[in-house]
């Protein structure tokens, strides 16, 4: 069966930020979000691929009035894990697709890409739930992102 | 305002598979996913962070049945794309908090993380929607962490 595609919306008012390298044991991540939570940091997207030599990166988007200070938590708690290095990037903006059933269709999947790569908008990070598909791109590439998915979906 | 948490799920019935070091240009997650639809595998997370070098890694979670022929058909892929490497798992389970208005607050991922930390579970993968926050877990540990998550928003 189909699943329903209802929108497409974007938020070019976000940045990015990235812990790099860090340890992939438990207590990680809780550490990070703590800090982040004590200072009532609003956070988009969080992003965890597996790690590499036991070691990985984590990502989240936050409004980017809130991107200095989360940086600098970011930067405070890097003294606890060690040897991480944080990075960020203001010129950025989140794009998602939003329906119904959205999981276990990788053809859903396919039409999002296929149709920013026909564009040639590169997709900088990938983040999916049973209700959305949602990818980081330039804040250039934003405005064209929602036209083509919603010319592809919507019509 | 506090999120409504309604509910903790889990699915270990799935495998990881994970696509390393694929170029960062428009156009590879659409080859990819492309390949995917067209043999209908069915695609529940895909995480993508932000590259390094010009590399990065998309990794999906399929239902373990189709993970034999997801592997196959990323290893094709792969010949595409030149220099990326395959990696399978399916020592894994993806669980699942679940509720409205769950992205803006770094406080309810601080409590999910927090409490698997408490139980020295290990966080593999994250990826968030306005609804949820999923992770991946070592299969061992997803009783224990529906349990903690359980205990930790509903009681
Ligand atoms: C990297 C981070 O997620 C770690 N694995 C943790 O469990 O906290
Ligand atoms: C890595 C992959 O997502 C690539 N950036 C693309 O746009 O297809």
């Amino acid at each position: 069966e189909s699943p329903a595609v209802r929108g497409v919306s974007r938020d070019s008012k976000q940045s990015k930020l990235t812990i790099s390298a860090v340890p992939d044991r438990p207590g990680i991540a809780a550490a990070l979000f703590g800090r982040l939570a004590e200072k009532s940091i609003m956070v988009d997207m969080i992003v965890q691929n597996v790690s590499d030599n036991g070691l990985t990166d984590i990502s989240i988007t936050v409004n980017s009035d809130m991107a200095q200070q989360a940086e600098q938590i970011m930067v405070e708690s890097n003294e606890s894990f060690g040897g991480a290095t944080i990075s960020r990037d203001d010129d950025i903006a989140k794009v998602s697709v939003v329906g119904v059933g959205m999981k276990s269709q990788a053809g859903v999947a396919a039409r999002v890409f296929s149709a920013l790569a026909r564009s040639r908008i590169n997709i900088m990070m990938i983040s999916t739930s049973e209700i959305s598909i949602s990818v980081v791109v330039r804040q250039a590439d934003s405005e064209n992102s929602v036209r083509v998915l919603h010319k592809e979906f919507i019509g």
